[in-house]
């Protein structure tokens, strides 16, 4: 059997939240290392990559890899039932057909009890390469979501462009053209507004802003960003899940969109 | 124009 619980059930809301709209229906494989899920949007542009480590739950017991059939909107709505306070604690049985889910206020005075029924999910996985980036750009995810947000007004196309001297998002479509530069800073007072940029050489890609936009939908997780780049290659948008600011969390959501290339 | 790509023609099926 499969049991765990997580201190925050905030957490795991957050989390579902910030993937529901992308990925409808998603295979979460359980095992003694933690929970991960790994899928594709339905149009196969963009894929999620979600790891929760052991370490960031307060009990957690996997006797055999499970695989949890989840339909994500379904599964936000009851993630939405937990107070801001709650633990959230999850069970399956091997091979069961639900899900359990129980949310226990901080003073254990209220139980809440769910169950939610698992699908058959026939998935592709894909072996995504531990690679290293010509670019590292960290940001305020707020800053980010603004940004991708005040780019959508014009166009659905942004171009991303980094150099080391800051990082700029370009936009162009029928009413005009606009573009957004951020400067490398290292404000101390304001940390987490820092843009940081490590780099080898200038990167320019392009990419669909209706994705990064679904991507932004994690910024209540993690007040920092990591966007990383390469030629010809995806984008990877990342965010700390149970962690704070740029230290390593116990976790991570990663999102791959693929770049739009000149025909 | 530019062209779309898809995330699988990056990585490969396990």
């Amino acid at each position: 059997m499969f049991e765990a619980t997580l201190q925050k059930a905030s957490t795991l809301k957050k989390v579902i939240e910030a993937i529901k709209d992308l990925v409808t229906d998603g295979n979460i494989e359980v095992s003694e290392t933690g929970m991960n899920l790994q899928a594709m949007d339905s149009s196969h542009v963009s894929l999620v990559s979600l790891v929760l480590h052991t370490d960031m739950f307060e009990h957690f017991r996997c006797d055999r890899n499970v695989t949890l059939g989840i339909n994500l909107p379904n599964f936000a709505k009851i993630l939405k039932c937990s107070g801001n306070d709650d633990s959230v604690t999850l069970k399956a049985q091997d091979d069961g057909e639900n899900l359990a889910i129980v949310f226990e206020s901080e003073g254990q005075e209220r139980v809440s009890e769910f169950e939610l029924k698992l699908m058959d999910i026939d998935a592709e996985s894909l072996g995504i390469p531990d690679q290293d980036y010509n670019t590292n750009v960290k940001m305020s995810s707020a800053e980010f979501q603004r940004i991708v947000r005040d780019m959508t007004v014009l166009g659905d196309t942004c171009s991303i462009g980094c150099t080391k001297e800051g990082v700029k998002f370009s936009v162009s479509g029928d009413l005009g053209q606009g573009n957004i530069t951020l400067r490398q800073t290292n404000s101390v007072d304001k940390e987490e507004e820092a843009v940081t940029i490590e780099m080898d050489e200038p990167v320019e890609l392009n990419f669909a802003l209706r994705y990064l936009g679904f991507f932004t939908k994690a910024s209540p997780l993690c007040p920092r960003v990591t966007i990383s780049m390469s030629p010809d290659v995806p984008i990877v948008v990342a965010y700390n899940v149970g962690g704070e600011k740029d230290t390593e969390g116990a976790g991570s959501l990663s999102f791959y969109l693929a770049p739009k290339i000149d025909e | 124009t530019r062209k779309q790509t898809k995330i699988s023609s990056f990585f490969d099926k396990e």
